[in-house]
This record gives C-alpha cells, structure tokens and sequence, in this order.
C-alpha cells in the first residue's frame, strides 16, 4: 500500500489522541458520520486547551497533541 | 481544575500505599523519596496522612510497566503518554502506573518522577485534568522547581477534603491570568516573527494573527532557562532576535530558540549600574533605534552602532505627554510597549496609550487587554 503522507500521519495522530483523552468511539456511528464526530472531539480538545476552536487539525491543535503528557483523559466518562 | 464524576474521594484521610517495583533510570532510595515528597505535596494542604505498606493490597499501588501492563490501557512506548492513575475506589481505584520506557530522573532531564508522581496522586485522590497550564494538573508534562500546587489545584483538593487543619505554611503558584480581566496588567509583550508575545506573572500569550483566541502557556514550559518572570522584550526584526529581559539580565532568542552565550547584563547596553530592572522595551524600526524604560525615565539606544543615543535618559512625562490615570494624575511610568505604523503602544496597569510620532502626543486610550482580542 502507499506510504501515507503527511495529512495522513497528522490525522491518525489525531484519532488516536482523541479516542484515548476525549472518549471517542472507533468505528462507524449510527446516523453521524465519523468525519463530524471527529470534528466535534477536536473541537472539545480545542476548548479545553483554550485554542482556537475551529474544529479544524490546524498546527496549534497537532502541536498540542504531540506533548508529551498524563494518559487520563481530559473528559469524564 | 476538574474533579472525578460523583467526586470520587477517599472516604478515610488515612491512604495507604505501597511501590510494587522499581525503575532501573533511579536509585531506589531516589524513588522512595520522589514517591513520598509527591504524597507529601497533597497532605501538606488536606487533611490527608499516608502509610507505606511493603505488602498486601493498599489504596494506592504504585509500579513500572511498559506497553501493555495488566489493566488493559496500555502505554506507548517512549515520550507521549508518561503514566496514569485510577480515581479512588476498590481494586484498581487508586493505583497508579508509570512508564518504564520512559527515562525517568530527579532534576530537569526528560521527565521527573517527582512531578509525574505528584501529578498522578492528584488522580489517585480524586483531581481531574485542570485547564490551566500553571497548575500541577494541567495533562501536559512542564519542569516547574519549588511548591509544585498552584492555587488552582489546592482548591480542587480542598473541595474534596478540606484544608489542612495545622494550617502548614505553603507557597502554591498562583492561577493563570485571566485574559478578559479588566484590571489585566502586562508585564512585557514583543512580536516575534509576526506573532505576538504578551508576558504576565508566569505566563506568556501567543497571539497569532490568523487566530482571534490567544494561547497561554507557562513562560518556563517553553524556555526552562529563562526566568519565571519577565520585566521586559523587544525584537529587532533585522538581527531576527528577541531579547528578553529580568533584572539585570537579558537574554536573546532566534525564532524560539535561545542563542548560546546569553544571559548577559543589561549594563553591556550602555546602562549605568544604577538601573536595575527595565520597565519596557521597544524597537522602532523605521529609525533602527530601540527605546527603553526604566522608572521614570526613557531611553534611546542605536541598534547598528550598539551605543546609547546622547542626551538619555529623559523623562517619559516630557517625552510621551498626555499618558494621564483616571484620576488626572500624570503616568510617569511604563509597564510594557510595542510600535506600528508611527504609532507607539505603551502599558501602564490596565490601559494602553496610543502615541502618535506625527501629533507627538497621546491620541488615545483604551484597556490593555485589547492586545488579546477581549
């Protein structure tokens, strides 16, 4: 298969930090797409490190991401 | 700060603990010592008291493990996630895991267990995540010395069990600035490659012009060397530098990094040894010529021959008129300022005055925390 890019390295880096600190499910949802659930996680991780809220995987948002940090997540269950 | 869902909390003050095994990166007696200064931290403002158990089950088991490690939430592998803790309650609850494949230290290296540590027992008694980036509960990992509680953190654990009742004498950080504070003083602000870098207490805003929401960050999480606190900063957009200055040292900076050599002392500007501190400071480039603060005085340094303009200081009530408080009373000192098109931006508490070159007065004034969008 392709070696993936960039985008593509940046989002499974995002799906991944968002399914383990902001409780998102893997897999398809019902009636929401994944792309929206997604939008709306990073919007949630974008809230609480007071970012701009975009739900967009912008490069403030990935920085974020890479850092080093405590693997509870930041939402309750 | 956050706490558990049904505020999980330990319903005895006495927890138990006990250190199931070691690390190889520390000597155990420094792990010993980095695990119960941790607990420390938390009974030093709770009523809280922890046991050490060398066996059996206690609230609070605490190991090393790599990848997956029994519990089924696994680590990763070296850097990104370090550790993690349970909330309180049976079994699990309570326990506290870290990650071997991670180096772990006793000073500023890589990562401290002291502060990792302190970090998850904040879990293991009942905090969430905090959202602020100086509070020990902040998830992202940041080397901070000294009381690592904020006052954020002691409330949190203070609303689940109290305060300590000997009152112990503790120096917690304070909480982040509020943006949108009225009465928001600056202590500096620069640009730095089109970004806009605005110091308070701990703390800097990074101000991106694409982006209307400011991001704070701990101004030592980004530059460990620099000091907790920073009086003033300018950038010379020619030498592609930022200097940063704290009493009577300065450093510089090239893009984010710090340039080897630095810090000097201000004195090398051309500063008598009476100054201690500068109050603010400012590149005009369109004369190449770089304005300082101090007290009530300015000053006028020549950026390309590296000397101090003759005829300095004056006085910025002479220099600057019509920077007047709300009371009428005349601002003869400067907090922070910045330079645009002809127009010099200069703080003084809560207000930013807008002098004009061409008018050579003050043509207006509006809060500080305009700079952060509020």
């Amino acid at each position: 298969k392709p070696v993936p890019g960039d985008e593509t390295q940046s989002w499974l880096l995002a799906e991944r930090y968002l399914r383990r600190y902001y409780r998102m499910q893997p897999g398809l949802l019902g009636t929401s797409k994944s792309s929206d659930v997604m939008t709306e996680k990073i919007r949630a991780m974008q809230s609480f490190f007071k970012l701009e809220v975009t739900g967009n995987l912008d490069d403030n948002t990935l920085q974020v991401m890479k850092k080093s940090r405590c693997g509870v997540p930041d939402v309750a269950e | 700060y956050n706490l558990f869902p049904r505020k999980l909390k330990w319903q005895n003050t006495l927890v138990t603990f006990r250190i199931t095994n070691y690390t190889p990166d520390l000597k155990k007696e420094d792990v010993d010592k980095a695990i119960h200064n941790a607990l420390m931290t938390w009974s030093a403002v709770t009523p809280l008291k922890f046991k050490r158990l060398h066996e059996g089950i206690a609230d609070i088991m605490i190991s090393f493990g790599r990848l997956e490690h029994g519990d089924h939430n696994p680590f990763d592998g070296p850097e990104g996630l370090l550790a993690h803790a349970y909330p309180p309650g049976e079994g699990l609850g309570g326990d506290t895991h870290f990650d071997e494949d991670e180096t772990w230290t006793k000073d500023s290296h890589a990562y401290n267990l002291f502060l990792v540590a302190a970090h998850e027992f904040g879990h293991a008694l009942g905090m969430g995540h905090s959202n602020d980036p100086g509070s020990l509960m902040y998830p992202v990992y940041s080397y901070s010395h000294g009381f690592p509680l904020s006052e954020d953190d002691i409330k949190g654990i203070q609303e689940l069990y109290g305060p300590n009742p000997d009152h112990e004498k503790v120096k917690p950080k304070p909480e982040a600035p509020d943006k949108c504070d009225p009465e928001l003083s600056i202590d500096a602000v620069t640009e730095l490659r089109g970004e806009k870098l605005i110091f308070k207490d701990r703390y800097f805003w990074r101000v991106h012009p694409q982006f209307t929401e400011p991001e704070l960050t701990l101004i030592q999480s980004t530059w460990p060397q620099l000091p907790k606190k920073v009086n003033a900063a300018y950038e010379n957009p020619e030498k592609d530098i930022v200097i940063i200055f704290s009493g009577i040292r300065m450093w510089a900076l090239n893009g984010y990094t710090l340039v080897p050599g630095y810090p000097k002392y201000i004195h090398r500007l051309g500063f008598p040894k009476s100054v201690r501190k500068i109050d603010a400071a400012v590149h005009i480039y369109d004369t190449g010529k770089t304005l300082f603060f101090t007290d009530e005085d300015y000053w006028s340094y020549n950026e390309q021959t590296g000397t101090m303009d003759p005829g300095y200081p004056k006085s910025i009530m002479d220099g600057f008129p019509g920077m007047q408080e709300r009371d009428g009373d005349e601002v003869d000192e400067v907090d922070a300022a910045t330079y645009k098109n002809g127009y010099l931006y200069l703080y003084h508490e809560n207000l930013q005055y807008e002098y004009s070159y061409n008018k050579r007065k003050v043509v207006r004034i509006t809060r500080t925390n305009d700079l952060l969008n509020c």
